[in-house]
């Protein structure tokens, strides 16, 4: 045994052009994380309490898709989800379809520890949270004006986006750009105003 | 999407992950994340945090196939890894990071870059983009 040991990620599929400011501001919010669950283990938290205040930070910090910060339904609302999992028994909770418990790995963390279930969604999930008293706040809250700006460019390039960039017109498949959904018109199948095939890859 | 994973003082594992999912999306769809043996595992032998297409990583129970390599094939971490991302994901594109509870740590991903970092008690600490 080597002693404790510790990883984050906030998310692939990134940017090939992601701007050097954008890069660095995310190397600090990792750094300042993984410092903070280092320290925790250091002092001898569990598992399964460190990684729940590590995504708690992620969260709460709008530089990436979690938490405040989260990307946009095609209604312009914010629909959160998250998971924990004890390896320590194989305990797990999850949570779907948050709109206003402000960090959503709290809550899975709830429901694994003082629920039945292992999976509790939408309007369930935020009953349950106002029974166990989490912090609640508004949607808009998570909704960051970064966000709608990319909202409205994903729209006007009739596009689902995986990596937050604006698909190259006429781009014929995903792979074609690391990380897209172009729209690609196999057939006719249409869903949500989409070719069916923009859904098969997400 | 953001993950922790992590295996503490006594060898324990625990994963964490959580996203707003897609922009752009239909309200009421599900992703990989909250899903656990897909976006999110753990058990005695190591914890799981995935990020990426959210079907290939449903499709491919990603997270739950990192811990099966390792328990039914013997694999190393960064072995197991590996090979989940190479042979499981077909077209899609996705990242994963992992611990064991040896103390390893291993990440992978076939995207053009991961938001990712790592440390270890012997004072290892890495953070990383492409």
């Amino acid at each position: 045994m080597r002693g404790w040991a510790i990883a984050v990620h906030g998310g692939a599929g990134v940017d090939p052009c992601l701007p050097a400011v954008r890069q660095e501001e995310a190397r600090r919010v990792l750094s300042r994380c993984l410092k903070k669950g280092a320290a925790a283990l250091q002092a001898g938290l569990t598992a399964v309490d460190v990684v729940e205040m590590v995504v708690r930070e992620l969260e709460t910090d709008p530089v990436f898709n979690s938490g405040r910060g989260s990307a946009l339904t095609r209604r312009g609302t914010v629909e959160m989800e998250a998971s924990i999992m004890d390896g320590r028994g194989r305990r797990c909770g999850a949570v779907s379809g948050l709109s206003t418990v402000k960090n959503p790995v709290s809550l899975a963390r709830l429901v694994m520890d003082r629920s039945p279930h292992s999976y509790l969604v939408f309007d369930g999930a935020e009953e349950f949270a106002r029974e166990q008293g989490v912090e609640m706040v508004d949607n808009s809250y998570f909704i960051t004006e970064e966000n709608v700006g990319m909202l409205k460019l994903a729209k006007e390039a009739n596009s689902i986006m995986f990596d937050y960039r604006v698909p190259i017109p006429g781009v014929d498949s995903c792979s074609a750009s690391a990380g897209l959904m172009g729209a690609t018109a196999e057939g006719g199948l249409q869903m949500n105003g989409l070719p069916i095939s923009m859904y098969a890859p997400e | 999407t953001v993950g922790c994973v992590v295996v503490d003082n006594n060898g324990w594992c625990a994963a964490a992950t959580s996203t707003g999912g897609l922009m752009n999306k239909m309200s009421g769809r599900i992703g990989d994340s909250p899903l656990i043996g897909s976006g999110t595992y753990a058990c005695d032998v190591c914890a799981v945090s995935c990020t990426g297409e959210g079907e290939a990583i449903i499709r491919s129970t990603l997270a739950r196939d990192v811990a099966a390599l390792m328990e039914y094939k013997g694999l190393s971490l960064q072995e197991a890894v590996d090979y989940a991302i190479k042979e499981r994901l077909d077209e899609g594109k996705a990242g994963l990071i992992a611990v064991s509870r040896n103390g390893e740590v291993a990440y992978g991903f076939n995207t053009v870059g991961m938001f990712r970092g790592s440390a270890t008690q012997d004072g290892f600490m890495e953070v990383g983009i492409w």
